[in-house]
Order: C-alpha cells, then structure tokens, then sequence
C-alpha cells in the first residue's frame, strides 16, 4: 500500500501533458532540518505492465549546479518533451522509463526547485556536502517509497555529474558495508561525457580541439607547453592561451556539440 | 535553445503547483543552472580514478559513454583517463550497429565498459535519443552492444 506521504507526492497530471499509463509523484526530501536543505525529486514510474519489476534510475546532470528536471528529465531521457511556447508536452519515444522507473533529483540544494533557508550554503557547496545530502535523500527517499527498498538500483547522469555519481555510489557502498541486510541494492552505475580527472581530461580535449581542427597548431602548441594541468589553478599564460583559443579560434560553435547550430 | 522551453514551463505556477514544487516560495525564479553554486564551488576532486578503482573491485556494473561531438568534455577526454586506470581489455574495440548503421564504437574492460555515441554531443540523449535508449537497454541487461 502507498504511503500517505507517497499519495501527497503524486503528480495527477502537468499542465498540458498527453494522456498516459504510468504513475508521477514529485515532491521535497529534507536533507538538513536545521538549515531547511530540501531536495526536489520527479519519479516518473516505468512505463510497462508491471514498474514493480523494473529497475529505479537515479539521473543526475552535472554544472555544478544544473537541473536534472532542466536537461535529464526534459530533453534527454524523461517521458514528455515541452513544446516551443511551453502550453503543452509531448512523447519523447525513446524516454528511459520505457525500460526503468526513472528518478530526476535536482542536486544540490539550489539547484531548480532545490532550496535551503540558510543563504550561506549557496556559497560553500562542493562535493562532499553534495554526495552526504543525496545519500541522506535516498534513505530518506525509500522510507517513503518502501517498495523500491531492496529493488535492483542503478546510478546515471553526465558531465560534472561524473564527479557525482562515482562519489555517491562509494558513499552507498561504504553504507551498505555497516549494515546487515542493506535497503539501496545498488547494482551499477553509467555515465556519459563525464568529468573524471582534471589533469588527462583536459590533455585529451586540447587533443580534441586540436584533431577536430577548432584551434591552429600554433595555439595547439602554446596550449601544450604552458599548461601542466596539475591543479585547478592554471598559470597566467596558460589562461592566455586558451582565452586566445576561446575568443579568436573556436568561433560562434555550439561547443557541447560542435556540428550543430548555436543557439543565438 | 531547448533549454529556453524549460526556462518557461516550470515558472508557471500551474505547473509548481501539479509538481507540489516551490511550496516554500523559493526567492528566485527556477533555472536550469545556478550561476551562484557554480562560482562558489567549494570542494571538487582532482580525480576520480581512485574511486573508480574502489568500486570497479567491488564488482559493480560500470559503464562511461562519449558523444563524439562535444568539445567540453571531448571523448578524447575520457579515453585519457580511463587509461589511465590500465585496465585489461576482455573484449577488443568494434563498431556497434543500430539500423544498419554504426551508432558508436566499443570496448570492454575488466570492470568497465566503454562506448561512444557517433554523432551525439555533450547530452547524448538529445542528439542521438535512439542510440542513447540502446546503450541504456543494454547497460540494464549487462549485454555488450551489438556487433550488427
């Protein structure tokens, strides 16, 4: 039987949103009582005859701080897409819950419909607060939602997320390790165009920026010889290099995806 | 400009109110990314290697994909970390197919599997979705991508 709290959070329909057979609930977690951390979470259910045997998804977007309801859940992988004036929604045909019950958190707090009373965590946010609050929402997440406790669980996301979702499955697993019969049966994790280590990923996207003929050799060489990429911190003509690449190579490109139009 | 639909959909109050979302009268308008959070992102780690270490011998199912039109984190990018980790190849790279047509190229590691997404960018799903929907089928199913 559903929890009171669980029939509270169910979407009955979105403005503007075609007819369909699968159950929403969307609603708040809080993750910090005293500062008033609250987490915004969107279920969509799997979209089969039964979602009871279907895996849960938790998608996360990167930024730091982007919306997985703004990107995961509205023109990647959730069930509806919004139409140009934003009136109404439409099928996206290959939306992930056709496979999975999907779970969109918008992660950390102040993120979208995130929020906390307390300003000053808007200001010192980094990963290891991010990677504890989204533990303490799934825990607190499957008290309300009992019956995926147990269910077989996966992790997702992209980008900055490839920091997020590597750090919340070790804070899962090192959970799961103190507990007998442990609830979050987490079974794996995806993710895609992932930030994983500052110093090789940045020596492969010059690399890139160089093969796919978006900067010269000479730029392609100034970058390579005064950045180390040994700390977040880069050198003055590091900077300059790369600034040079920015504002005199690149061009008007849409750089997430560099064959398509820019968005003016 | 997808992003801009969003921008619209999810200020409307007839929207927060179906989504319970905004109960608490957030101060500032929904969207997609905090400039705030991201200019005062305290604590970020260098690298993510040795925690894929921990949790690749712990025996999870682990998967990274590229599009191979995003510049931001190119899929050169990806590759130059993950070998990095040296992980043994148990099944050698091939093109993986999706109606007729190669949908990306693949590798599997002990661990690990690796897969590029052909023509998708930054947000792979947006570009490619049925190529995207594929790598996740068999993701769930712990099957390698089709060789045909």
């Amino acid at each position: 039987s559903l929890t009171n709290e669980q029939e509270k959070d169910r979407i009955k329909a979105l403005p503007g949103q075609p007819e369909v057979a699968f159950s929403q609930f969307s609603g708040y977690v809080t993750v910090h009582k005293k500062h008033g951390r609250a987490l915004f979470y969107w279920l969509t259910e799997a979209a089969t005859h039964n979602p009871l045997e279907n895996p849960l998804v938790l998608w996360l977007n990167g930024g730091p701080g982007c919306s997985s309801i703004a990107y995961g859940a509205s023109e990647e992988i959730g069930p509806f897409r919004i139409n140009e004036t934003a009136s109404s929604l439409y099928l996206n045909k290959y939306s992930w819950n056709k496979q999975a019950n999907i779970l969109f958190l918008e992660s950390p707090a102040g993120v979208g419909f995130s929020y906390t009373n307390k300003s000053s965590d808007l200001r010192d946010s980094g990963d290891k607060r991010t990677a504890r609050d989204a533990l303490t929402f799934l825990k607190r997440w499957m008290s309300r939602f009992p019956q995926y406790r147990y269910r077989d669980f996966y992790l997702s996301g992209e980008s900055y997320a490839g920091h997020y979702v590597p750090q919340l499955a070790k804070k899962i697993h090192d959970y799961n390790k103190n507990h007998s019969n442990p609830f979050i049966n987490l079974k794996g994790f995806i993710v895609g165009n992932a930030v994983t280590d500052i110093k090789y990923d940045n020596i492969g996207t010059v690399a890139y920026w160089w093969s796919h003929s978006i900067i010269s050799d000479s730029t392609y060489k100034s970058i390579m010889s005064s950045c180390k990429f040994t700390s977040a911190k880069y050198s003055q003509n590091c900077d300059d290099a790369i600034n040079y690449a920015w504002n005199y190579e690149f061009g008007e490109i849409d750089q997430y995806s560099i064959y398509t139009p820019s968005c003016n | 400009c997808i992003e801009n639909n969003a921008e619209k959909y999810y200020n409307r109050p007839d929207v927060q109110h179906a989504m319970h979302a905004n109960s608490t009268g957030i101060s500032y308008k929904w969207t997609a990314c905090s400039g705030e959070l991201l200019d005062n992102w305290k604590d970020s780690e260098f690298s993510m290697l040795p925690t894929y270490k921990k949790l690749i011998a712990a025996g999870y199912r682990i998967w990274m994909f590229s599009g191979d039109t995003d510049s931001v984190v190119p899929v050169t990018a990806t590759r130059f970390s993950l070998s990095h980790l040296n992980l043994t190849v148990k099944t050698r790279w091939y093109p993986w197919y999706l109606n007729g047509q190669v949908g990306g190229w693949t590798e599997v590691y002990d661990g690990l599997t690796f897969a590029t997404v052909r023509g998708a960018g930054h947000e792979v799903p947006l570009l490619q979705p049925q190529r995207g929907f594929l790598l996740f089928q068999s993701f769930l199913a712990g099957k390698n991508l089709p060789r045909s």
